[in-house]
């Protein structure tokens, strides 16, 4: 099963 | 003041068709210098979405204090459907503004249409994006990546995307069965947006979600190519060129859990 990534870990907030 | 003029109301009309379905609400970003830029993330916090209108993509622009510019997309929509594509677009707003006023001029005709659109209050995340180094990025016809992700999530809900120097290939793995199609490189000279070009650093083995995919080629008729740029373990970023801008969707990748 894949499992889906956000977005969070890879950008940090401005 | 701003004061953006389109020569042809087509393009807005396809840059907020293409990204209304993933994002609701938004701010539009206006300033002299970079025209209208917009970044928002969807619910899920999967997909990103970056606009950028230079001040070439006008007409006539004129921003004389930055504004933010926040908006709701189906609202939005709603209106720019009033307008022929051929028609002048101008979008209008004072410097501290409630509203954001929608001209359309069919200067054949005489017919002006206007429209004012209530703003809002957003408080959305920014993400800061660095240019990424990548390990392949692909140019290809943009319908023929569309026809890939429409026709293959009726048979996942996963695809994925493996590159190497002379190949892509798109495999989905459903309960009903599997599929895989593979676009060679080639150079078309005759009509380069027919080519596929791959630039290839490393080879990659990807898997993002069919739904996403579908949604980032909302964009198809803004372009004749999209290309897409593909790190191991990061997001991809998807960019249609506009005409002084661009459309760009950063998407995360599925794992193994």
């Amino acid at each position: 099963q894949m499992k889906q990534a956000s977005l969070l870990s890879f950008f940090s907030k401005a | 003041m701003l004061e953006g003029k389109f020569e042809t109301a087509s393009t807005m009309k396809k840059v907020i068709e293409a990204i209304k379905d993933s994002v609701k609400l938004c701010n539009l970003n206006c300033s002299q210098n970079d025209g209208i830029t917009v970044q928002a993330i969807d619910d899920s916090r999967v997909l990103l979405i970056a606009l950028k209108l230079d001040p070439s993509c006008f007409q006539e622009f004129r921003c004389d204090k930055d504004l933010v510019l926040g908006l709701d997309l189906e609202s939005l929509s709603k209106i720019l459907r009033q307008g022929n594509p051929e028609d002048y677009l101008t979008l209008i707003a004072e410097d501290s503004p409630d509203s954001l006023l929608i001209v359309f001029e069919d200067s054949k005709k005489d017919r002006i249409s206007e429209f004012s659109l209530k703003l809002m209050d957003i408080d959305s995340d920014v993400l800061t994006i660095d240019e990424m180094e990548h390990d392949c990025a692909i140019t290809l016809p943009a319908a023929a990546f569309a026809k890939v992700a429409r026709d293959m999530k009726t048979l996942s809900e996963s695809l994925q995307i493996l590159v190497t120097k002379d190949s892509v290939k798109f495999k989905a793995d459903g309960s009903i069965g599997t599929g895989s199609v593979i676009l060679r490189a080639r150079t078309n000279l005759d009509d380069t947006k027919e080519s596929i070009l791959i630039d290839l650093n490393k080879p990659v083995n990807l898997t993002f979600g069919a739904k996403y995919l579908n949604d980032i080629v909302k964009a198809t008729p803004l372009a004749d190519t999209v290309t897409i740029k593909l790190t191991d373990k990061a997001p991809a970023m998807f960019e249609y060129k506009l005409q002084g801008g661009f459309l760009r969707y950063y998407l995360a990748p599925k794992f193994e859990d």
